[in-house]
């Protein structure tokens, strides 16, 4: 499990931001990232849970800090055509992945960043996963801790 | 905008499991997960929001169908451990993937697909990205429509 993964990445230059309440109906995220798109904002992170049964449910994207103002403003505009409840938005968070080969097979590589997270009281905010990595949004005063505790706990110090 | 993505992946294997109202504390995502690892059950997409005001939020993950039944499980016994609500699945999902390169730099890439399932009328479950992928849950009946859609919208069948 430990030579899957090659590295921990710290980024403390992004924003998050989080439209509540989105109608569950198709076109909602269309009308969402169009405006950003037009406007050639780079997105990182795009996180959609499913929906409950209310028919509604929240996206939470993350820009660069200096394409926030920007985001938010078109997404004010587009409120009407979006249809969401509240446009919230946080510059203190820090996006952690670790990085490897191979995490689809494995719930481990998860469940050791997780586990490394809660054992120093760190929450974790926002997940995201793909083949090569796990990524997780924390209050940015936690970043260095996070980055210490993971390299840890992945063996990448060799004191893992 | 069409020369960074490369292909469009299609899952049907995949089952999704959501568990609602998770403590927004840290070590609950670890109590979920720990149990995942331990059995070696593959684990997929990992997909979490931001919590609303109310201190708790839901958690999806998917997992092949061949693992569905052990991890509902697994959770099932875990419930007073992890702290949730209920434990939902559904295994007509299909893991919808636009792959390619310099994603982060783009909004366009997500916007293009968005912007093309929802012309079809086709609802997006959940969404999460990285760097070199924007992958959505749909309904596995929509699997061939969204490919084909797809592969348009990204000029991927010299008719984009
Ligand atoms: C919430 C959002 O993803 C909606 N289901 C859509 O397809 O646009
Ligand atoms: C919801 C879950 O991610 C919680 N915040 C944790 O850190 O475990």
């Amino acid at each position: 499990e430990q030579q899957l993964i090659t590295g921990i990445a710290a980024d403390k230059n992004e924003a998050k931001v989080t439209l509540t309440r989105v109608a569950d109906t198709p076109g909602s995220v269309a009308a969402i990232f169009a405006p950003l798109a037009e406007a050639a904002i780079n997105v990182d992170m795009i996180i959609q849970n499913v929906g409950r049964d209310k028919g509604e449910t929240d996206v939470t994207f993350t820009v660069p800090m200096a394409d926030l103002t920007k985001a938010l403003d078109l997404l004010e505009k587009a409120q009407d055509k979006v249809g969401y409840n509240r446009l919230l938005h946080d510059t203190r968070v820090a996006k952690i992945s670790a990085v490897g080969v191979g995490m689809r097979s494995n719930a481990g590589i998860a469940s050791t960043m997780f586990g490394a997270l809660a054992d120093r009281g760190i929450n974790i905010q926002a997940i995201t996963t793909s083949e090569i990595k796990v990524s997780v949004l924390i209050h940015e005063d936690e970043t260095e801790l996070a980055v210490r505790v993971l390299h840890t706990a992945y063996g990448l110090d060799g004191e893992g």
